[in-house]
């Protein structure tokens, strides 16, 4: 029941964006961070087919059913996390990148983030003047069960701070700079560790920029409450 | 060629570019360096994906900068101009794809800015470190397969300098850009002299038929305590031919039980 196929007609020179009907699992595996259980990922294969081609592009991504959810607690100012409904002890490591010439193999992240793992925790924090992490960092974070906390590229110290201030308007080009943002979300988005997008290390972005940024990144409507109601507050089942 | 994605991380050259007089159109038509250079050559063996630093050490050319005071025999970007780190990657591949088939050549991240030689056309890559760069290449590639790609990478616009009591990201103006700021140097770390330029993630060829698939987007959701869930995907479909092409998307989602027990 997991193999769907759909008739399709694309115009010529031009992009169709399409949205697949949801497929129905009944009890998938469930993602959880390192510590809470299994790191149950689903291999997603998506290919597409040209009547008279044959096979025209495909696409495959390791994907965890997970739901991540953090609030601010009132009474600590504090931020909750919960996992598939059930809060987590956050066991939370700095990130900043793992080699200052960017050598950055597979190899080398999959020993830096098992020896994170090894260690009992359960969330690396990407600092903003470093890097928006790479998809095999992702992949490997997903694999030990690490959540992500992934920082934009502003820091307290270099943007709007200090004597004199420097930069109190962030980067030059805002538009580069929420390009680069945008295509990063589009990049990282489908990877069961990321957690949590952050604006910058302690600051906040110039107001357009953070204004942008989470209206970009606010839940999609149709995902705000992803429960049917019959009235009475019951969950239709 | 077969569909699919080919990373390309063999093969490749570089020289600082003060050191080559050629240009772009000659490096990738007439004049291509010798695929290995002698040790007087300006080109040498290059890491990439990697940073002009990380190539300067793979042909030990600085020492490395994390030993002892090393870092301090390396000359900063700021001392030396932004030019003395700005370098050419050179590199070739074959690919020869049949008549309906379309290639791109991708880059995940560059810093900060570069020009894409290819077989003597140019494009040119706009700057910020994060983000993607796609290039349709079907055009320009040589009918014999053979083609010859150069990349001339520059450094971030404001590489800023290290006040003499160095601090938390220098003089701050690599804030003016868009790209990692620990390159000026923090408290943990000394400035790093080329501010981490060049191809510095992944570099691909793609070869799809005349549909492609682009960034799909997988959510989930939860019903019943989580006894219920569906799976969400949007994704784009681009069309490159000049015809509608009618298609078939097939989506698989398949879990590795235990050991090689597959359920689909």
């Amino acid at each position: 029941e997991h193999l769907q196929s759909y008739e399709i007609s694309v115009p010529p020179d031009s992009v169709l964006e399409y949205t697949i009907p949801p497929l129905f699992f009944y009890k998938p595996n469930l993602w959880w961070p390192n510590g809470m259980g299994t790191q149950s990922l689903y291999n997603v294969e998506i290919s597409v087919d040209v009547n008279g081609f044959g096979e025209s592009d495909s696409w495959s991504h390791y994907f965890g059913f997970r739901k991540i959810e953090s609030t601010i607690d009132d009474s600590t100012g504090g931020r909750i996390f919960k996992v598939n409904g059930e809060p987590v002890f956050i066991r939370g490591g700095n990130w900043i990148l793992s080699d200052g010439l960017l050598r950055l193999t597979r190899k080398r992240y999959m020993t830096d983030i098992k020896f994170h793992a090894d260690m009992n925790f359960n969330m690396l924090r990407c600092w903003g003047g470093g890097l928006a992490e790479r998809p095999d960092f992702y992949h490997f974070c997903d694999l030990y069960g690490l959540m992500v906390w992934q920082e934009f590229w502003i820091t307290g110290d270099v943007d709007g701070r200090g004597i004199p201030i420097s930069n109190p308007n962030g980067p030059l080009d805002h538009d580069l700079f929420l390009l680069c943002a945008r295509d990063t979300v589009k990049l990282l988005r489908n990877h069961a560790s990321l957690a949590l997008w952050v604006g910058g290390n302690e600051q906040v972005p110039p107001i357009d920029i953070n204004k942008a940024l989470k209206n970009d990144l606010k839940l999609h409507p149709m995902f705000e409450s992803n429960h049917t109601t019959n009235g009475s507050g019951k969950y239709l089942s | 060629a077969a569909v699919g994605k080919r990373v390309l991380d063999t093969g490749w050259l570089a020289a600082r570019s003060t050191e080559v007089s050629l240009t772009g159109e000659k490096l990738t038509t007439t004049d291509p360096p010798a695929a290995d250079p002698d040790p007087t050559a300006p080109w040498m063996h290059a890491a990439v994906p990697g940073t002009v630093l990380g190539t300067l050490l793979k042909n030990k050319l600085i020492p490395d900068p994390f030993y002892g005071l090393n870092n301090e025999s390396i000359i900063d970007i700021a001392k030396s101009g932004r030019e003395h780190y700005t370098f050419w990657f050179f590199t070739t591949f074959h690919c020869a794809p049949a008549g309906h088939q379309h290639v791109s050549l991708n880059f995940r991240g560059i810093n900060y800015s570069a020009e894409v030689y290819l077989n003597g056309h140019k494009e040119v890559l706009p700057k910020g470190m994060f983000r993607r760069h796609t290039l349709d290449i079907t055009d320009v590639l040589h009918p014999d397969g053979k083609n010859l790609l150069a990349v001339l990478v520059h450094p971030p616009d404001h590489p800023g300098a290290i006040p003499p009591q160095g601090g938390q990201g220098g003089d701050h103006e690599i804030g003016k850009d868009v790209a990692t700021q620990y390159v000026e140097g923090w408290d943990w770390i000394c400035p790093i002299r080329d501010r981490n330029t060049g191809i510095w993630d992944e570099v691909s060829i793609s070869v799809t038929g005349p549909v492609k698939i682009t960034d799909p987007y997988l959510v989930s959701t939860f019903y019943d305590d989580f006894k219920r869930s569906y799976l969400h995907c949007t994704l784009q479909l681009e069309n490159t031919s000049s015809w509608l092409s009618d298609c078939t998307l097939k989506i698989q989602v398949s879990a590795e039980i235990e050991g090689n027990i597959c359920l689909v």
